[in-house]
Formats: structure tokens, C-alpha cells, sequence
């Protein structure tokens, strides 16, 4: 329904303002209706402002200005209705070192009230997980999981190859 | 819905039977290219339903069967079990007094496919349903695949529109 | 067609007069996220002479141009040139004597544009012509966009094919 | 001209059977014509075999391993053909500490023949450089360039942010 979808649609933009200026460093990020008039079907632009850097199309930012600003999308959605499972892929791929940081204190903040499973091959995104597992292949094409602490993974990795 | 543990047998490059364990908290997964990772995604997405092949990476829904390997045969049937704590009752009713849920499902290489909730049959449509409302299942954005997180950024008005459909 | 060194002025976020040199084997560019690195490809590609805003990420070719920030007007103009050692003596009869070529672009805010080689006006298609035959230029493979790598494997038959065919 | 297309065409499946096995550790990838009887515009395929795997389709491989065949390709044809001047921008994002190693190897090999300019988030990569430069943005929106030495960037990093 209109109203929901209005709702909604404000709601995100609340939650972006909290969560965009901590993954953007200060910048902000906000919902824009294309048209106004048709609530019922119209598109919903994002408008995107790093810190002190002029407003500017979504083209033009940077790889990681991009995943900051899907992460701070899909994270705002998660403050409205926090899904008792996450799972990210390779999110943190695209970030530099402080930028990595900042998504690492978001995730262990909200895997307080939701399990996540973080894929990942970023040493510092590893150092805050509660448990690890290593997926091998010792066997070609057969893949074994196995329940990991942090000292056995970086030994673990080098032995794997 | 938290989830407790993940089984997978035949599934992709799980040729063996594999158990993931969920804890609280961040757990995360690790490890070379090419050894699975991802595949553990394609395998959550497929036991909550998911219908499109492409959504996780095969050409039909039967590219899931472990395919074999220069030592081993490929298996006749992909099977994954997703175990459940029903923490938050708030399940249809039929399942609500349970305090653990399991749902399966399995492929055959001839093209059978079975559900199973407790490990009694069902249909895929019980599985859908068991998760609306729980917050969970196959949503745009509680699970994000690799390589997608900009896309977010950068999609149609119109799939940005979606997005904020299924977020209400 | 040895590179020798970039220059910058009012290019994208280089506001300033921007000067990078260039050393035997490989030269490598870090920084924080979104703090210029990209713009500096999307400079070297410009200046060999793209003509599709869309492959230096811009709506149109005056998007190049240093647009401003809260604090700073944007410029009027853009300009990048680029330094090389003609090393192997492969170039047009009428720059073959140099040792050193410069090629210059630049844009203006009322959409014209310039172009020089060792700072005397000439022509687009000048510059084009002058990298045909050195292995160089905006060849598909010898300049790898952020986030195209994988595009090579998963890209259709026809662009393959077409890469091949550059190849040649 | 046909001759032409099917002599560059066997020259890099023949840099292809050199390059991808040290990437793939071992695996293999070439490149298959759809139409052997329209060989004047018919689609190029490209046919991999990870180690120990099966001959499997390109979409089924994992994110790392699409990168490798990329790079295998992209590294068939500069051996053809070496290009003076080689950029490539975050082409070890997907990679993991082994084909980093790998990869580095490789541009090592490349480069006392052609300079290249890469730019990378990766420390190891860093690390193999003959020249850094740092980019930083103090006045936000306005890019500078400084070189830098090994030892300041890590610094540097830490610094900037
Ligand atoms: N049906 C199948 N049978 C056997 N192996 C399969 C099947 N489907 C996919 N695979 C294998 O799974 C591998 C890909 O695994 P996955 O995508 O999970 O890797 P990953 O660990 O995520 O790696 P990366 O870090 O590069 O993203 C491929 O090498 C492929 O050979
Ligand atoms: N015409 C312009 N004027 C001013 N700034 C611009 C202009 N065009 C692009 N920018 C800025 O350049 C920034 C992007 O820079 P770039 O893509 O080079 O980042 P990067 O260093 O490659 O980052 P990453 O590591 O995330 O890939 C954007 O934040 C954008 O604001
Ligand atoms: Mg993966
Ligand atoms: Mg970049």
C-alpha cells in the first residue's frame, strides 16, 4: 500500500542518516523519490554526499565509496528489521584498512542480537569473529569444513598450498 | 530463527557429508579460492527455496549435484538440512511447539526433488511459508553475494524500488 | 613507447597541479578509498584519446573537469598531459626524431577542447594515429579498469572474440 | 584476415598452456571456437579445468578463480605482444595469499620489460613495488600525489585516516 511503502521508505532514510555517516566518515547518503506524484510505482533514486566533497552522481564515486554505500543501504534495512541471520560474501573486498574498521565495529555491534556468517579473506574482519571455520580442498574438487582458531587459520593457509 | 547448524551431502564440491556449526555472534568462513566458500551460500539460499538456478550460479537446479572429479564419480543426489532454534515462536502453528526446526531438500540426478520439515515430507511452498514473517529466507538483503555489495549502490530506480517493498 | 610521467591540473578530485613519475618495473599507487587512485587510470585514458564518457566513468566528456567541493569552486578547465621516452624509435616519420614526446588534452567548461603533441596544436586523430603500431594506446588488455577482471573470463563469445582480434 | 585471426588465435592458447598453469596451480584453460567453420566472425569460448576438477562451466567457479582465468588471459596476450606500459587497478581483490604470491610472481617477470602501474588495497603487492605512490585526500575532495617509501605507507595509512 501507498502508506507502507511511504513509511518505510522514511524509516530507511532515518536509519541511513545514523549508519552512512559512520561507514562514510561523515558523509551522507538518502532515499529520493523520482516522481513525487506516483507513489504507487515511481522509481527511488540514492543520493550520495562524502564529507566535504560535493553532492555528485553514483557513476562517479570510487569502488569502496560504493560498497560503503550498499552496506550503509543494507544495513539501515537491517535496523528497521533485523533478520536473525546474515550472510555477507566478500563485502569488505573493495575496502582500505580504516574503511574495514569502521564495517567491523557496525557487524559486532549488530551480531549481538543476530548470528552472521562472514565470508571473508581479510585478516582484521577474521580477528573480530567469534568462531572460525577453514574450508579446504585437500582432496581436488572435494571441499572439508573445519572449526578453526585465529592461530590455525594463518598457519592453516599456508599449509593448505 | 536462530540458526544452529548447517548439514550439506552431495552438495556442489561438499562431496562428504559436512556439518557447520552456528554460534552467536560473528562466524565466519575462510579459506583459498576456489574451496567452497561460496558454495555454502548456494547451498543456504537453495534449502530456504530458492527457485532460479542463475541466483546461485548453476544452469539448471541439478547443478548442484556434486558433478565428480578426476578420482570421484559424481553423486546421484544433493541433499542440505538447515536446523533451526525456535526461539522466537513465531511460526505457523503447526510447527510453533517445537523448540528446533529442520527443513530439507534434496535433488536427484533424475530430476525428483524432496522437502522435508522434521524430516517429514512436505512441499516446497510449506518451506516458503514457514519463513514469512520470521524475517528470514531468501530476502534481498539478509543474505548479499559476492561481488553484489555495489549494486546496491548503483541499480535501477526501479530495483531500488523493490528493495524498499520488501523492506517494509 | 617507454612512460616517463603524468601531469594533472583540474582533472576530476587532481585540483591541483599533480605530478607523477614513472620508474622501471612496477610502480605502485595506494591510498584510502576514494582518494584519487582510479582517476589517475581514467587521466592516462583520457589523454590517449577516449571518446565514451561511460569508460572514464563520466555522463559526459566535460565531467572530467574538477567539479568542486564545499570549500573550492570548481576549475574552468582540465588538462592532462603525458610524458614518454621514444625508445624504440617506432613512431611517424614526423615525431621519430624526438627522444621525448608529450601529448597534451584539455577540456573547457564551454566544450572545447585542445590537443598537443610536444606542446604544438594538433588533432585527435593525430594522437590516435601516433600510438597505432607502438602496442599502446587504449588497448583492452594493456589497461585493466577496477572491478573488470573477472569480465574477461565470464565475457560473451563475441567480445572475446574481439579481443583476440585486438590481439592480432 | 582469416590466417591472421586463427594465428593469433593458437599463439595465446599456446601463452594460455604456459600462463594459467602457474596461476591455477596447475589447472588449465584455452580457448575453443563455437563455429570451427565461421572462422571469420564466429564467438571465441574460453574452456577451463581448474586442477583436479572437472572440466566445469565458467559460471560455476568461485570469484578468485574467475579473476585467475581473467588474468591468465590478459597475461597470454601481453606475452604475445608486451605492451610498454601496463596498468591494472585492484586486479588482486578477489585473490587470496597464495595467488597474490602468484600473481606478483608474475608482474615481476612482466615488468623488467615494461613498467607497470598497478594500484592495490593488498600490503604484499605493496611490497613487491620498485616505487610507491601515495595518494591522499587531507582537503576532502582534492586528490595530492606523494611518493613514498615502503616503511612511510604503512604509516602513511594510518595517518591519512
Ligand atoms: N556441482 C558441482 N560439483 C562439484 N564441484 C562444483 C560444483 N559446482 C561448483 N563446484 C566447484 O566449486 C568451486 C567454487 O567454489 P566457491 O565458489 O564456493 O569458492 P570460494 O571458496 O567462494 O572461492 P573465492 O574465494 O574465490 O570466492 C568451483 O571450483 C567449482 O569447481
Ligand atoms: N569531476 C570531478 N571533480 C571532483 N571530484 C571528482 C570528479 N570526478 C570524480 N571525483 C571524485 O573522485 C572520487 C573517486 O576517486 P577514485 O575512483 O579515483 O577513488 P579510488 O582511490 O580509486 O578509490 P577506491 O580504492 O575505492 O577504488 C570520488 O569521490 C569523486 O567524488
Ligand atoms: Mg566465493
Ligand atoms: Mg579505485
Amino acid at each position: 500500500s501507498k502508506e507502507r511503502f511511504i513509511e518505510t521508505f522514511n524509516k530507511i532514510n532515518e536509519k541511513l542518516a545514523e549508519v552512512a555517516p559512520i561507514l562514510m566518515s561523515g558523509g551522507r547518503a538518502s532515499l529520493r523519490l523520482m516522481d513525487e506524484s506516483n507513489l504507487l510505482d515511481g522509481g527511488v533514486d540514492i543520493v550520495v554526499n562524502p564529507r566535504g566533497k560535493k553532492l555528485i552522481s553514483i557513476d562517479m564515486l570510487s569502488g569502496g565509496e560504493k560498497a560503503l554505500v550498499g552496506l550503509s543501504l543494507v544495513f539501515a534495512i537491517y535496523k528497521i528489521k533485523p533478520s536473525p541471520f546474515c550472510v555477507l560474501d566478500e563485502v569488505d573486498a573493495p575496502l582500505d584498512e580504516v574503511n574495514t574498521g569502521r564495517f567491523i565495529t557496525l557487524i559486532k555491534e549488530f551480531s549481538q542480537n543476530s548470528r552472521f556468517m562472514v565470508i571473508t579473506h581479510n585478516k582484521r574482519t577474521m580477528e573480530a569473529a567469534n568462531q572460525i571455520y577453514g574450508i579446504t580442498m585437500q582432496e581436488p574438487g572435494i571441499s572439508k569444513a573445519v572449526s578453526l582458531t585465529i592461530d590455525q587459520i594463518f598457519n592453516e593457509e599456508a599449509e593448505i598450498q | 530463527m536462530k540458526p544452529i547448524k548447517l548439514e550439506l551431502i552431495g552438495f556442489k564440491s561438499f562431496f562428504n557429508h559436512t556439518v557447520i556449526h552456528f554460534m552467536d555472534g560473528i562466524n565466519c568462513i575462510v579459506g583459498p579460492n576456489g574451496c567452497g566458500k561460496s558454495n555454502i551460500v548456494d547451498a543456504i539460499r537453495w534449502v530456504l527455496g530458492e527457485q532460479a538456478p542463475s541466483r546461485i550460479r548453476g544452469k539448471s537446479m541439478d547443478s548442484v549435484i556434486f558433478a565428480g572429479t578426476e578420482k570421484f564419480t559424481a553423486s546421484g543426489m544433493a541433499e542440505v538440512s538447515f536446523y533451526f532454534e525456535n526461539d522466537e515462536k513465531n511460526l505457523p502453528p503447526q510447527y510453533n511447539s517445537y523448540d528446533e526446526i529442520c527443513i530439507t531438500r534434496r535433488i536427484f540426478r533424475t530430476g525428483e526433488s524432496e522437502y522435508m520439515i522434521n524430516k517429514m515430507s512436505c512441499r516446497l511452498t510449506d518451506i516458503v511459508e514457514l519463513f514469512l514473517g520470521t524475517g528470514f529466507g531468501t530476502r534481498a538483503y539478509s543474505i548479499i553475494d559476492q561481488g553484489t555489495i555495489t549494486s546496491f549502490a548503483t541499480s535501477s530506480p526501479e530495483d531500488r524500488r523493490l528493495m524498499v517493498e520488501e523492506a517494509a
